[in-house]
């Protein structure tokens, strides 16, 4: 990433697939 | 103009991964280590591993969704790296860490085995 400031995000970044049906 | 950068990504990537893994959801291949079975993904076990890299580059072996691990290859072992690849934890217990590291050899997971090489010698001076 080139310029601009970088805003850490610490939160879930993506779904969470279920460890069983 | 800015960037947002999750912190957290890789490890839900990887955790997702290993969710996928225990679920054998997309799993495409089963390594055998003397009969016992280890279901995975290739593409997870060539990010992290060289010889599984050289294999599933191979076009003759790419195809192959039964890997013979070398019978001198500890199942433990190989459980214990199979499960560092899918979470980044390396379980070093002593009575495992001599075959974890002849594992990550054969592997050809270096830095594991700079991992396991600074074990020892840490438990050894201590």
């Amino acid at each position: 990433y080139e310029g601009g400031n970088t805003i850490k995000e610490m939160g879930r970044s993506i779904h969470e697939i279920p460890r069983k049906e | 103009d800015s960037c947002i950068q999750f912190t957290r990504h890789a490890s839900d990537v990887l955790l997702n991964l290993n969710r996928l893994r225990s679920r054998d959801i997309l799993t495409d291949v089963t390594i055998l280590v003397n009969r016992q079975q280890f279901r995975a993904h290739k593409t997870v076990l060539m990010a992290c591993s060289g010889l599984f890299y050289s294999i599933f580059t191979d076009s003759l072996k790419c195809n192959m969704n039964v890997i013979n691990l070398d019978p001198k290859v500890d199942p433990e072992g190989f459980a214990v790296l199979l499960d560092f690849m899918y979470t980044s934890r390396l379980t070093l217990k002593e009575s495992l860490i001599v075959s974890v590291m002849n594992t990550a050899i054969y592997l050809q997971m270096d830095h594991v085995v700079d991992t396991c090489h600074r074990f020892i010698k840490s438990s050894d001076s201590s």
